[in-house]
């Protein structure tokens, strides 16, 4: 069978997405010090065939992107995930008033990618 | 439902950030502790270096891994008239509840900061008056009874004079290995600090607390002991190495 290649717009394929969290929003305002939010982000978009390397997809994704091209109704297209993320550093109060300074991997997306 | 899951996802989110639940809000009644400076430098500096993603979870400032450093509470009492030993002897328990910590948390650093908020009545007195201190701190070994002579659990852990500065004066010390030992359930019974005023003519020598035939001193002749333990750990879980 030959890959069905249906053309996909530049703001559909798979990025990072602006995401700003502020605490405030979650209600956690009464015991987060500092900041008062931050730049999470977040993945989404299509994960394409044929796969640009811009997309940052695995062999795997590759070939996954493949099959669902000849398949879509029973294999999925890959999933548009984070593939480097950062951390950040909250100051808090703890249920003791403690005043608490943590470090936090992996809470910003920097990078998304097709996995 | 709705609220429910979103508690339930509240709750799975907080305790990945090492949180047992949402810390309560300050109460009304009571200001909530100020930030200490040297914490808000070191979030200042954070910030700059998690761009560069350089050394994480280590502290540069107190040169040890880690990626939570707390500043813990001081909840002891001042223990004003208790001893029957230093009549003339400021006395304040200090107690820091180490079980905040979690127990797959390592510690690396714990750090006794004490501040001496000296305030002397006249500008004389400070010409005069108290130029330096004692200060004494013992751990306290057994949880004391009444009418037990307290001096029998406690052990001396620091003897030095401290040389007053005009507003405040401070201490720290290195108690890491005894901090370790409060973890264990029911083995923190806390620390003595003792004050005693060094004067250079014993005559004049002012009481940070009456005794029986002395009159109230006025409350600003006490000096303010602020305390504070500043602990670092590392949660080993939150600090994945890069290389997977």
């Amino acid at each position: 069978r030959s890959a069905i290649h249906i053309p996909v717009t530049p703001s559909s394929v798979c990025k990072a997405r602006r995401l700003y969290i502020s605490f405030k929003d979650v209600g956690w305002q009464d015991w987060v010090i500092a900041p008062q939010g931050f730049m999470a982000n977040y993945c989404h978009g299509e994960c394409p065939f044929p796969l640009s390397e811009s997309l940052n997809g695995t062999n795997h994704a590759i070939l996954q992107t493949l099959v669902h091209s000849l398949d879509p109704e029973n294999t999925p297209q890959p999933c548009c995930v984070p593939i480097r993320l950062s951390s950040i550093s909250m100051l808090y109060y703890d249920n003791n008033d403690n005043v608490v300074l943590q470090h936090y991997q992996d809470m910003v997306v920097d990078e998304c990618g097709c996995r | 439902p709705r609220a429910e899951d979103t508690n339930r996802q509240e709750q799975l989110l907080l305790r990945s950030l090492g949180l047992s639940g949402r810390p309560r809000p300050a109460g009304s009644h009571q200001p909530r502790r100020q930030v200490p400076s040297a914490l808000w430098r070191m979030f200042r500096r954070a910030e700059k270096l998690e761009a560069l993603e350089s050394q994480p979870c280590t502290v540069s400032e107190y040169g040890v891994r880690g990626n939570i450093i707390r500043y813990v509470q001081d909840q002891g009492r001042l223990v004003s008239g208790w001893s029957r030993s230093c009549q003339a002897c400021l006395e304040k328990h200090l107690f820091f509840n180490m079980s905040i910590l979690q127990p797959v948390e390592v510690l690396s650093l714990a750090q006794l900061e004490i501040k001496l908020h000296w305030k002397p009545l006249s500008p004389v007195q400070l010409l005069q008056g108290t130029q330096a201190v004692a200060v004494s701190l013992y751990k306290v070994v057994r949880s004391t009874l009444k009418g037990a002579n307290p001096k029998a659990n406690r052990r001396l852990v620091l003897s030095q004079s401290v040389q007053l500065q005009r507003e405040s004066t401070s201490i720290t010390m290195d108690l890491t290995a005894l901090a370790e030992s409060w973890r264990k359930p029911g083995s923190n019974y806390g620390l003595i600090l003792e004050l005693l005023p060094l004067r250079a003519d014993p005559e004049e020598f002012l009481p940070f607390y009456p005794g029986n035939s002395l009159p109230l001193q006025p409350a600003f002749a006490l000096p303010l002991v602020q305390a504070s333990l500043v602990a670092v750990s590392l949660n080993p879980n939150q600090c994945r190495s890069r290389r997977r």
